[in-house]
């Protein structure tokens, strides 16, 4: 049978315990919005 | 044991940003048709490594029309963004690009722009006129007006239409067609071509003037025609590369004259 394991492994990183107040870092992309989303 | 790949570009990133700007100055400088462009967002970036030094790179990014028509030599810098009620147009582009020995070159760019759906804008400002079709027969009627109207009075060269940059029209409370267009300069004094404005044609590429005009007719309850024309002077530009898709009118021989 086929497992997609790379998926698995990120969804255990989630599973990790973070310490209190740790904020993610923003995804690389899609960038900050400079003047107004149209 | 493998080398660890680099971590990918943020959009974000000061690197990113350099590259968003060279490749939003290609796409200005490369394209000879409505208005100049800024950066609104890095939608997004992938480096691909060709060997030492030499990175292709692929980056997608959302634009918004500036006021500053394509032909303007004022620095984009200086060019105010179109805001959200006088009806935004936005690009979405592709561009390609090579970085060897960190120094950057566009391979390929491929850009779409459109407007601002209406009804965006009319939930904002119901009020606000819209952009109007470039065919629209107003508008070509106003551009047509303002144009001889200008050319009547002017003592210098006799101008040709190009192509019209964007119009509107607003109906209450006074019915008003607002239109800006680009114009070049022709052979003739505006003199002369009262009396042969078939023999006006555009100036040579060696020597060409070009322009922008904005026209404000009033129709009602009062009758009005302001123009205003303002020209650059010579400047020597980039080779034209078609890279973006135009809606509406597009002229069949740049100069062609409306009226």
């Amino acid at each position: 049978s086929v497992t997609k394991r790379a998926v698995a492994e990120a969804a255990q990183h989630d599973k990790v315990p973070r310490p209190v107040g740790f904020v993610p870092p923003p995804p690389p992309c899609p960038g900050k919005i400079l003047h107004f989303d149209i | 044991v493998p080398a660890v790949p680099p971590a990918p570009l943020g959009c974000d990133d000061p690197e990113s940003l350099a590259i968003a700007e060279a490749a939003v100055n290609y796409i200005n400088g490369h394209s000879h048709h409505g208005y100049k462009f800024a950066l609104n967002r890095v939608e997004d970036i992938r480096v691909v490594p060709q060997g030492p030094n030499s990175d292709i790179i692929f980056i997608e990014l959302d634009l918004l029309e500036t006021k500053c028509p394509i032909l303007s030599p004022t620095p984009l810098a200086n060019c105010t963004v179109r805001s959200f009620v006088e009806h935004a147009v936005e690009g979405d582009c592709d561009v390609k690009l090579q970085k060897v020995d960190g120094t950057l070159s566009v391979l390929a760019s491929k850009c779409h722009s459109h407007a601002d759906s209406r009804e965006d804008i009319r939930k904002v400002c119901p009020d606000c006129p819209l952009l109007a079709k470039m065919n629209n027969t107003e508008v070509l009627g106003a551009v047509s007006a303002a144009l001889n109207d200008y050319n009547s009075k002017t003592t210098d060269s006799y101008l040709r239409l190009l192509e019209i940059g964007r119009a509107k029209i607003q109906y209450h409370p006074v019915h008003t067609v607002v239109a800006e267009f680009a114009v070049g300069a022709t052979n003739c004094s505006a003199e002369e071509a009262k009396a042969n404005v078939g023999a006006c044609q555009l100036l040579p590429e060696d020597q060409s003037n070009f322009g922008f005009c904005t026209a404000v007719m009033v129709k009602h309850p009062s009758q009005d025609l302001q123009v205003d024309c303002q020209l650059y002077g010579h400047q020597v530009r980039a080779p034209h590369i078609p890279l973006l898709s135009r809606p509406g009118v597009t002229y069949a021989h740049p100069g062609q004259d409306t009226s």
